[in-house]
């Protein structure tokens, strides 16, 4: 599986994720790739807590979330856990971090038996890119134009 | 907002022992190819749906990952192909597309050659297209009247994805139904991908 998420200049956050699916899965197998909410997620909201009431007070403009999720693992247990929606769910109604959010969507994909990973970014440029497993090929660039890439869990 | 942009490949158990340096070289260099396109895209002002079709594109025609040129196969020997796009919200240059229309997916696909493409022109055509789960062909055929290359499926077919589709089965090797055309020695970290 191969998957892409970025954020432009106007704060649009696309996702895009491709795959094979799964070596010798049955024929007819769906998988997570296709399917809205588990292996692919984006979504902009605006808070409404004291929060980000408060924020607007202080910015008179209203806070805007914003994130954007491809997967790539077990791709029934990322369905079965809506995996790519919880990290939006979490961030949205725990008000968790993008990293906190993910790593705690990769950790239970692991304790409910699946491997895996995530990408994601927000609507600040924050990225994560975590994984449960010892590999998972990944990259980013920003604006500087510097490809960083890594394969290996501690790399 | 500062653009930025993040990839990713397959994950799983990957095997250290199989990556040869000289086949490092290549996964970094894809893998640094894919985002320097994509980030071409966004350094030139360009939307987050074109630069991850862009950089989705170039994995896609790399035979070392599992989708597009190099999928695995299916238990009846078949490739059958899945992607999906989905967006924040609409793109600033098309008013026409409404707020609600989210993002879209479609699986069983077996011509289209890049399925990120074909995504993207469901995608961006809402007004005959308004569904967000599509299977088969038609999509297929769809896209290939905006344009978009539809391929034999013996496209997709590569010899290390084809020894590990039989191996996984049980079954003999060899002989392969095609000439190989890819370099035997890139055997794919991630034996039997998860998907």
């Amino acid at each position: 599986t191969v998957g892409a998420v970025a954020l432009d200049a106007q704060g649009c956050i696309a996702c895009l994720t491709s795959t094979g699916g799964l070596t010798n899965k049955l024929p007819g197998r769906v998988g997570d790739t296709p399917t809205m909410g588990t292996g692919f997620w984006a979504e902009e909201w605006k808070p409404t807590g004291p929060l980000a009431r408060l924020w607007r007070k202080l910015t008179r403009k209203p806070l805007r979330v914003a994130v954007g999720v491809s997967g790539t693992g077990d791709g029934d247990y990322f369905i079965r856990l809506n995996a790519a929606s919880t990290v939006a769910h979490r961030m949205k109604y725990l008000g968790e971090s993008l990293e906190k959010a993910t790593s705690a969507v990769v950790e239970d994909l692991k304790l409910n038996g699946g491997l895996g990973g995530l990408i994601a970014v927000n609507q600040d440029g924050q990225v994560a890119l975590p994984l449960n497993c010892s590999g998972m090929y990944r990259g980013v660039i920003r604006t500087d134009g510097v490809p960083k890439t890594a394969i290996f869990d501690d790399e | 907002t500062k653009p930025v942009l993040v990839i990713h490949g397959g994950a799983g158990t990957l095997d250290r022992s199989r990556l040869t340096p000289e086949l490092r070289v290549k996964y970094i260099a894809a893998l640094e190819q894919a985002l320097l396109a994509g980030n071409e895209v966004l350094t030139n002002g360009g939307e987050a749906l074109d630069a991850v079709v862009a950089a989705v594109t170039v994995l896609e025609d790399c035979p070392l990952f599992n989708s597009g040129k190099g999928a695995v196969f299916n238990s009846a020997g078949k490739n059958e192909l899945e992607a999906s796009v989905m967006l924040s919200r609409p793109p600033s240059n098309r008013p026409d597309i409404l707020p609600t229309r989210r993002g879209l997916g479609v699986t069983l696909i077996t011509r289209a050659k890049n399925p990120s493409h074909l995504v993207r022109a469901l995608y961006l055509a809402p007004e005959s297209i308004h569904h967000a789960f599509l299977s088969g062909a038609y999509p297929e055929d769809f896209a290939a009247s905006r344009g978009e290359t539809l391929v034999d499926p013996s496209y997709f077919w590569t010899e290390a994805r084809w020894r590990e589709h039989r191996r996984g089965l049980g079954l003999p090797e060899d002989p392969l139904p095609y000439p190989s055309t890819t370099d035997s020695s890139d055997a794919p970290l991630d034996q039997l991908p998860k998907g």
